[in-house]
């Protein structure tokens, strides 16, 4: 099987769709099973910590690529595609004998095996002493993957241990060095959005800031818009950033933001929750009296349910709900729906370019406040709706007409899935 | 924790024979520049997986697989030259200094001074630094050139933005 497994990789990359780094070849499948071999267990670690360290390490990668990584303990080991395991000298049959304590701390073999040296003082990522089993897991696992030494300062692939004084991550050339291999992570989303939140500072300043969330089933990223990618450790799962509101499954968040009004929404099904920013969860009974969940016909007159999804529109002070193919509004103002609506989405959100739009089923929409701008999604591919500095550009364009396409994956960076057994670590 | 017996912890005092050999003259070093494909790429996959192979031909007697090990140990690559003079007064060997100097960013000497002596003796990777490798070095320094521009971008767009974000730095 590894015959083949070498075969269909440097076959899959000669159809070039798996381009590589000079040469270097790759898994062809996306699931990886892992495991820590019994007779190869460091003797200075606990085994918890030691498999702690190194799920850890491959939840890493899989942040970074499209590569979901199991550990498996039970099947037979012809099936495991990585073994790790800790040895001195002459150790489990490899070739490459290790040299004792000091120098080489570890190897790799491409496709296949890890070996730690034991001999070496590893250390628990809580420790800032001896030398970080976690660093050097990464490291090697790279190597599996089929990423060569780099020599770039910052690099996870530096041949040269460094020690590291903080947290360390795998920066930006790494993580195009393994979407070269792999290729970048897309995938649909539920819900996108910008989430407001008034602050005072020290001084008592009213301060607001806003973070660009990304809901996938039942996790979501936090999405770092200075830094283009998500917060690190993410994605987690909602349930344990999100207080009160459906643990998966979201349809759409909605934030009502007009000089009377300020409330912000999660839809899901028929109904929907108003959440409390100020403290972080959703509402048993807000101020007005109202109870939650509701039903989205009781707080939305004339609106639909269940719905694709959602966004408030604060240039017309309208919340625009999407099902199928049409498109709803509701004047927040007026608390009713709009007359004239329902319309299809392609005459109220006309395409730029003939036949160039999302139709119907829009995954998400939101509206950005780092990009100044409302974007539609559907699968992998974004629509930007034309804003008042595109008319400026080009007058000719309608207003709220929707410009050509684009890969999600080429504006919001490694929004990465993660194995379900390691999404809450 | 290392397990100890008795009472002076000497019994998990490493024997030196367990330390790591240190990198202190030109026969050391031109050893290392062989075993990390400084010299010539060294192979590394294939003859991993010949020796697996071999391993699990049970009907070998244990004495042959310990040969084939022996046979498969890396640092047996040198040329079978005495080492008596200054081996890295070869050209080959000078050559592969100055390139490992010049991919660990040391001053490119050529000659064994104590920076590349320290660098040598760092815990690393016992993966070889292919000569691929050292090829990829210039690639990404095109890379990183790209990734400025998008930098540049970004900051337009962050400035833009009348919000600011706070966020959690670490993991």
């Amino acid at each position: 099987s590894l015959e083949m497994l070498l075969f269909r990789g440097r076959k899959k990359r000669s159809e070039g769709d798996t381009p590589s780094i000079s040469g270097q070849m790759a898994f062809s499948k996306t699931v990886l099973k892992w495991r820590l071999i019994g007779e190869g267990y460091s003797s200075q670690l606990s085994i918890d910590d030691q498999r702690y360290v190194f799920r850890l390490a491959f939840r890493m990668w899989s942040e970074v690529s499209p590569l979901l990584f199991e550990e498996d303990n039970t099947s037979p080991l012809s099936m495991i595609d990585i073994r790790l395991g800790f040895g001195t000298g002459r150790h489990l049959g490899c070739a490459q004998t290790f040299d004792g304590a000091g120098r080489e701390f570890a190897h790799a073999w491409q496709l296949g095996d890890i070996h730690f040296d034991d001999d070496e003082h590893f250390t628990a990522p809580s420790n800032d002493n001896g030398i970080s089993l976690l660093k050097v897991a990464v490291h090697e696992i790279g190597h599996v993957l089929g990423l060569p030494h780099i020599y770039r300062t910052g690099s996870i692939m530096q041949p040269s241990y460094i020690p590291q004084n903080s947290g360390f991550e795998i920066d930006w050339l790494d993580r195009k060095s393994v979407q070269e291999l792999y290729g970048k992570c897309a995938g649909p989303f539920n819900a996108v959005f910008d989430w407001v939140r008034k602050e005072r500072t020290v001084y008592g300043e009213v301060v607001v800031r806003f973070n660009t969330y990304f809901f996938r089933k039942n996790w979501y990223w936090l999405y770092e818009n200075r830094n283009n990618r998500t917060r690190y450790g993410d994605p987690i799962a909602i349930q344990v950033g999100w207080h009160g509101i459906p643990s998966d499954g979201i349809d759409a968040f909605v934030h009502v933001w007009t000089w009377r009004i300020d409330a912000t929404y999660f839809f899901k099904g028929t109904q929907y929750w108003r959440y409390d920013s100020d403290s972080d969860q959703a509402y048993a009974e807000d101020s007005e009296g109202n109870k939650y969940p509701r039903l989205i016909s009781e707080g939305f007159p004339g609106i639909p349910s269940p719905i694709n999804t959602a966004f408030y529109d604060r240039r017309d002070y309208r919340v625009y709900f999407f099902k199928d193919s049409l498109v709803y509004a509701f004047d927040v103002n007026k608390n009713q729906k709009v007359n004239g609506f329902p319309q299809l989405i392609t005459d109220a959100f006309p395409a730029v370019i003939p036949n160039d739009h999302p139709i119907s089923n829009l995954d998400a929409a939101f509206f950005s406040y780092s990009y100044n701008s409302i974007f539609f999604f559907k699968g992998t591919y974004f629509w930007k709706v034309v804003n008042d500095r595109d008319k400026q550009l080009n007058s000719s364009l309608a207003y709220n007409s929707l410009l050509p396409r684009q890969n999600i994956g080429d504006q919001w960076f490694d929004i990465c899935n993660v194995h379900s057994s390691v999404l809450r670590m | 924790e290392k397990l100890f017996h008795s009472r002076d912890h000497s019994d998990i005092e490493l024997p030196t024979s367990h330390r790591a050999e240190v990198i202190v003259d030109e026969v050391t070093a031109k050893q290392f520049l062989e075993k990390y494909g400084f010299t010539n790429p060294v192979k590394w996959d294939e003859k991993h997986y010949e020796q697996e192979e071999s391993f699990i031909d049970a009907n070998r007697a244990p004495k042959d697989i310990l040969s084939l090990i022996q046979e498969g140990t890396f640092a047996s690559r040198s040329s079978g030259e005495s080492d008596a003079e200054n081996p890295l007064q070869k050209p080959q060997y000078m050559k592969a200094l100055k390139e490992f100097q010049k991919a660990y960013n040391l001053p490119i000497t050529g000659v064994l001074d104590d920076a590349t002596k320290a660098v040598m003796n760092k815990p690393r990777c016992g993966v070889p630094d292919k000569k691929a490798d050292l090829n990829n070095t210039i690639d990404n320094t095109t890379t990183s050139i790209t990734n400025e521009t998008l930098d540049n971008r970004t900051a337009q767009v962050e400035r833009q933005a009348s919000y600011s974000a706070g966020t959690r730095q670490k993991r």
